[in-house]
């Protein structure tokens, strides 16, 4: 085979040739440093606040972007239950798809305080479904955790890219 | 939800979703 | 005898992958965990840059919140345009340096671009058929896209690549070691028309080129017309990246310092290869094109992997 790499292709010897024949801006110009800078991933975000004090900001940012949440129970205080409308000028009826199936347009989502260590806790979110604004809880309840397969993540990546936003914002 | 620190005002957020037999892990990237 | 013997042979292999690409779905293609990268329409073009280069890719999904739709893919031909619409307006740097990815379409129309059409295709669809789609709409890129079942939402499940679409043919097609005969003999290389520059060409007009031509690269060649170098698209990411796009005087050898040491180099190949051991070669190594010299190095043309594809699917 006569496949092969051009030597003078190479970023090295391109740049040593090029400032050998004097290009003027050779000298400034220097390689991109593609840093492949690991993105560190952390579940939920961090907090080293006070939890009640946690609590009472998550519930203002809540409410400020329109969210509703189950009043808690006595017993659950670091669990808040919310529903938030979707809503999205997907289209004029944003309730029906092109099919003229009802789309829900409530998320739920279950925010959570855990304790990792003293001072040190951590805000979950999970997804919990949809219900369609008319009350009656959506197909899904017939519909278990494993036949489901195609599931969009975005509207609930963009929901909690919103409230930590708010979070961010308003901390 | 998996988030990573907040870098360039920008907010990156992601969560591991299966596709029939196969996972993805959908990361959004979103301005502050 | 021999040369019938390796044309009856090329001819069977092709029928046989292109069976196997009727047979497998862009699903298969999938790897069993993967990442996929989205980047909001409202994020600015310079952040996304930042996002691009971090993770060492060179396109990603828009997806636009406000719809809740996918808005199509961010490739190099939108930083392109974006220099190309600076170079002729430099009067309008704050609005570049304060563009949204939702801000393209609007830099496309300004400058007269041709907008990339997206196709896209539904994961269990033939692979043969994505293909195809990616072969008309002119595009190296086809996003699988399908719908959430409940919410009807859409949902952008990966984007397949001619690279990792022939990879797949490399790694699972034991019948690309017998295309045997010389690329020369195929109608494979692209030796009319290639646009060429030489080291000295100021790099605005090399992207000039690229847009004109709509080629993803253009090859660098001294005045006997040996092959130097390659100018690519995705090249100009770091020349944004630099900033230096404010200074589009420089000439496109100047241009080519900024590229990083894991550049791995440019491919060149001569007319007598097969595709066999180009299969091979991009079973191993990312490869975009080849580009095809004499034997004194002299620029005789390029194949690039739509045209490996086209000949696979639509050759012999």
């Amino acid at each position: 085979s006569t496949l092969s790499i051009l030597p003078t292709s190479l970023p090295q010897i391109h740049r040593a040739n090029m400032l050998a024949q004097g290009f003027p801006a050779a000298s400034k110009i220097s390689p991109l440093v593609n840093k492949k800078s690991k993105t560190r991933w952390h579940f939920g975000i961090r907090s080293h606040s006070y939890p009640l004090d946690v609590m009472g900001e998550i519930y203002i940012a809540l409410k400020n972007l329109g969210a509703e949440w189950a009043k808690p129970s006595e017993e659950d205080l670091w669990t808040i239950r919310v529903r938030w409308r979707y809503d999205v000028l997907e289209n004029s009826n944003a309730f029906n798809s092109e099919d003229g199936k009802k789309i829900p347009d409530l998320m739920k989502m279950v925010i959570q305080l855990f304790q990792i260590e003293t001072n040190n806790y951590l805000v979950d979110f999970k997804f919990d479904g949809w219900e369609s604004n008319y009350g009656d809880m959506t197909k899904r309840s017939n519909i278990s955790e494993d036949e489901m397969s195609t599931f969009s993540a975005y509207p609930f990546l963009h929901l909690t890219a919103k409230l930590i936003m708010e979070l961010a914002v308003n901390s | 939800l998996a988030t990573s620190s907040i870098k360039h005002n920008t907010l990156c957020v992601a969560s591991i979703v299966r596709y029939r037999q196969k996972y993805v892990t959908q990361i959004l990237y979103a301005p502050l | 005898e021999n040369r019938e013997k390796l044309h009856v042979e090329q001819k069977l292999a092709i029928e046989s992958i292109r069976k196997f690409l009727d047979s497998k779905t862009s699903y298969d293609v999938l790897p069993v965990s993967y990442r996929l990268i989205v980047l909001d329409t409202s994020l600015m073009v310079k952040k996304s840059l930042n996002v691009l280069l971090q993770n060492n890719i060179v396109s990603a999904p828009l997806w636009d919140s406000k719809t809740s739709k996918f808005a199509g893919l961010l490739t190099s031909s939108d930083f392109i345009n974006v220099i190309q619409y600076y170079f002729s307006n430099p009067d309008k740097f704050e609005l570049v340096d304060k563009l949204q990815l939702s801000g393209l379409k609007d830099i496309e129309k300004a400058i007269g671009a041709e907008p990339l059409d997206m196709a896209s295709i539904h994961p269990s669809k033939p692979l043969f058929e994505a293909c195809l789609k990616m072969l008309n709409s002119k595009s190296r890129r086809i996003p699988l896209i399908d719908k959430d079942e409940e919410t009807h939402r859409e949902i952008v499940v990966s984007v397949l690549t001619q690279y990792r679409i022939l990879k797949f043919v490399a790694l699972n097609c034991r019948e690309t070691h017998f295309l045997k005969r010389p690329i020369g003999e195929l109608n494979i290389i692209s030796e009319q028309n290639v646009k060429k520059c030489r080291m000295t060409t100021p790099v605005i007009d090399v992207i000039q080129l690229l847009t004109q031509g709509g080629v993803s690269s253009i090859p660098i060649v001294d005045e006997e017309g040996v092959l130097i170098n390659i100018y690519e698209a995705i090249d100009v990411l770091g020349l944004i990246k630099g900033g230096i796009y404010n200074d589009l005087s420089l000439s496109v050898g100047e241009a080519l310092m900024r590229r990083s040491d894991d550049f791995e180099g440019v491919y060149t190949c001569t007319r007598n290869d097969k595709l066999s051991t180009i299969m091979d070669n991009i079973r191993k190594s990312r490869i975009h094109r080849f580009f095809v010299v004499d034997e004194n190095g002299r620029l005789v043309g390029v194949m690039t992997l739509s045209d490996i594809l086209k000949y696979i699917l639509l050759g012999e």
